[in-house]
């Protein structure tokens, strides 16, 4: 059986809001080290990788591997039913076909309870090479979602340039074009907007901007976001969860003919 | 002109 306790809804709620437009369905995969996602969006095209360690749950329990296969649009409903700063248990038991979910406001005197029906998802599962990348950059992840939302004003692409000096983010459309330069900062005041860049050697990609879109989602869930890129190989997009794990995007790359 | 490719090109089935 399952039992996960988290001292506040919202969590949940914002690691749902970051997985629901690239995914409808998926398998919670819950066994002793903690809880694993891993799910591709219908066009193979984006991958979400999430996970949240057992030690970031108190208490956290689950004797044997448990698949909860969630249709996350339900999931999102009684996720509303539930208070932001609510404490949220979930259970579910070994041979159960409902994944229980009880909201307790902070002072204990009002106690929901709700029960979401699991189903049966088969899903294929990749397997991601570890991979040394050529250039990782690790950035502000509000200066990210903006570049995103910027450059899709002139493009439904975007192309990534990093270099020693910085990362270049372009987009060339009907409109003219636009870009966005950042530099690699050591000098900041603030350590969460700073960039900071490891580059191997130089990078440029083209990837399609309506994903990261989607990705920048996880905006609320850390202050920074890491790009891991090679050329022509899936970006590897990270939001860090502190003390509990972290959420991952893949996106294979636009690739000239 | 460029092309989107998939993830099942770089990563394998498990």
């Amino acid at each position: 059986m399952l039992e996960a306790r988290l001292p506040q809804a919202k969590l949940l709620k914002s690691l749902l809001e970051a997985i629901k437009e690239l995914v409808v369905e998926c398998n919670f995969d819950c066994n002793d080290s903690g809880i694993a996602v891993q799910a591709m969006d219908s066009s193979h095209v984006a991958l979400v990788a999430l996970l949240l360690r057992a030690d970031g749950f108190d208490p956290y329990r689950c004797d044997r591997n448990l698949p909860l296969g969630i249709n996350l649009t339900s999931l999102n409903k009684i996720l509303k039913c539930a208070g932001n700063e609510d404490i949220l248990t979930i259970k579910a038991s070994d041979d159960g076909d409902v994944l229980n979910l009880v909201f307790e406001s902070k002072d204990s005197d009002r106690i929901s309870e709700y029960e979401l029906k699991l189903m049966d998802i088969d899903s294929e599962h990749l397997g991601i090479p570890d991979t040394q990348y050529d250039a990782v950059v690790s950035m502000s992840s509000g200066e990210f979602q903006r570049i995103c939302r910027d450059l899709s004003q002139i493009s439904d692409s975007i192309v990534i340039d990093v270099t020693k000096e910085g990362i270049k983010f372009s987009a060339s459309g009907e409109v003219g074009n636009g870009s966005v330069t950042l530099k690699q900062s050591g000098s900041v005041d603030r350590e969460d907007e700073a960039t900071t860049i490891e580059l191997q050697q130089a990078v440029s990609l083209t990837f399609s901007l309506k994903y990261f879109q989607y990705f920048t989602k996880a905006t609320p869930l850390s202050s920074r976001v890491v790009l891991s890129m090679s050329n022509d190989v899936p970006i590897l997009v990270e939001y860090k969860l502190d003390n509990l794990g972290y959420v991952r995007y893949y996106l294979a790359p636009k690739i000239g003919d | 002109s460029t092309k989107q490719s998939t993830l099942g090109s770089f990563f394998g089935k498990n």
